[in-house]
């Protein structure tokens, strides 16, 4: 399943 | 948080602050292109624009805070305070090459049409190549510092290392994000030939020149 970014990354 | 990331974000921060220290100890940043500075700087300010809008951890914040100041450090240190030692003649890369084509690709690829997330698209494209014009320096002049290609090494295993990092994730938790996976495999294989040059030349002992 295609999941959007949840930006936790740096 | 995994390893791989832990160690992509402690090298990446590594290879600012060796840059910044380069500069700082040698009161010149020869050899350095302004140019990929101001890009990674945008790539910054773009990208962490959610530090005013949601709070994810300490480490993240601080992270984010630190890597901006630091960017913006390194391009006050290299248009302002040692102007004189800037080698503006080499570094001749046209950044609105790169500039440009990642603007429109952020507005055409994304995973929403929202001002906060094509500004974040953009910065993941544009930090994919970003180094361009350091390595055109670098190919132009067919020399580099040891110390700049110890910056230039860190920076690149960062991304790397956050590929296995997505991996990791994918396993794990069934996370992945095309535009980042992507754009960080693009960004990896633009240092391929640097670190091939590295591991041969600067690892042992050698200064990293090309051959004419």
């Amino acid at each position: 399943h295609y999941l959007v970014t949840t930006k936790d990354e740096l | 948080m995994n390893i791989f990331r832990f160690l992509g974000d402690i090298s990446h921060l590594l290879a600012i602050i060796i840059l910044l220290m380069k500069i700082w100890k040698t009161r010149s940043c020869a050899g350095i292109s302004g140019k990929s500075q101001i890009l990674f700087a945008v790539v910054f300010t773009t990208r962490y624009l959610d530090l005013v809008t949601n709070f994810i951890s300490f480490y993240n914040t601080s992270m984010k805070v630190v890597y901006i100041a630091c960017s913006y450090a390194t391009v006050w240190l290299i248009y302002s305070k040692f102007k004189a030692t800037y080698d503006g003649n080499h570094d001749t890369f046209r950044v609105e090459f790169l500039v440009v084509p990642t603007a429109v690709l952020a507005f055409l690829v994304n995973h929403d049409f929202t001002p906060l997330e094509i500004l974040w698209t953009f910065s993941i494209y544009l930090e994919s190549v970003a180094i361009l014009p350091q390595l055109f320096m670098v190919s132009k002049t067919g020399e580099a510092e040891t110390i700049t290609s110890h910056y230039l090494f860190a920076l690149g295993i960062y991304r790397t290392l956050y590929l296995f990092n997505w991996i990791w994730r994918y396993q794990q938790e069934g996370f992945f994000d095309l535009i980042a996976i992507v754009a960080g495999l693009v960004q990896t294989i633009l240092y391929c030939d640097f670190f091939y040059l590295y591991i041969t030349k600067v690892l042992k002992g050698k200064k990293l020149s090309l051959p004419a």
